[in-house]
């Protein structure tokens, strides 16, 4: 563990708890794309299935319940508790058209050829561009609140600071994932507009 | 870790 995982870890956290708080307070979801909370929970899904494998530490694991269990109630939110104030005309994003093509380079492009990793790297593809949908609704509605662009700014810090860790743990442990590091920085890229 | 992947990560 070093510096910049533990802050980015922090700033994934806030930012799922600042969404997840937002809607709750104000009771609406108007602006938030529901699609991107759904391909988010499907991120975590297909790479925290190791929960049921390998405990690895007490803070890893209790942030990937956290990190599930947010994903999911925020979901939840949006498409039941909130549902009426869901702008669905403007979350109009065709999210086949990402989770078809980053399932098909999940299983020509991976670590090893086996489910949990196929997962894994379905994830870390999906989640470089899980956020689309929310960026091209706000590009739609023309706007986006201020929480909305504080939650999009701690999202968007969380995996650049994911990439200083990378270079870190590079530099010192001689460790690196060429999968990670590539869709970290299209993600990152896409945070940057 | 695991093979390849950083699974440690989260």
């Amino acid at each position: 563990m070093n510096v910049f995982r533990l802050t980015g870890d922090l700033s994934h956290l806030a930012a799922i708890i600042i969404l997840l708080l937002k809607i709750w307070k104000t009771r609406s979801c108007a602006g938030i794309s529901g699609k991107s909370q759904i391909l988010f929970a499907l991120v975590f899904t297909t790479r925290y299935l190791d929960l049921l494998t390998s405990f690895i530490s007490l803070y890893n694991t209790s942030m990937k319940v956290i990190y599930i269990g947010c994903s999911y109630a925020t979901v939840y939110l949006i498409y039941m508790k909130f549902r009426a104030t869901y702008d669905g005309n403007h979350d109009s994003f065709r999210v086949e058209f990402l989770v078809v093509p980053v399932g098909g380079l999940a299983v020509l492009i991976n670590h090893d050829f086996s489910p949990l990793e196929i997962l894994w790297t379905f994830s870390i593809y999906l989640e470089s561009v899980a956020i689309l949908p929310q960026l091209f609704m706000i590009s739609k509605t023309g706007e986006a609140e201020t929480i909305t662009t504080h939650y999009l700014f701690c999202l968007g810090l969380y995996r650049a600071l994911y990439l200083f860790n990378w270079i870190w743990r590079y530099y010192f442990e001689g460790f690196f994932d060429m999968i990670a590091i590539v869709a970290g920085v299209v993600q990152t890229v896409l945070y940057c507009d | 870790c695991p093979l390849g992947g950083s699974k440690d990560e989260l």
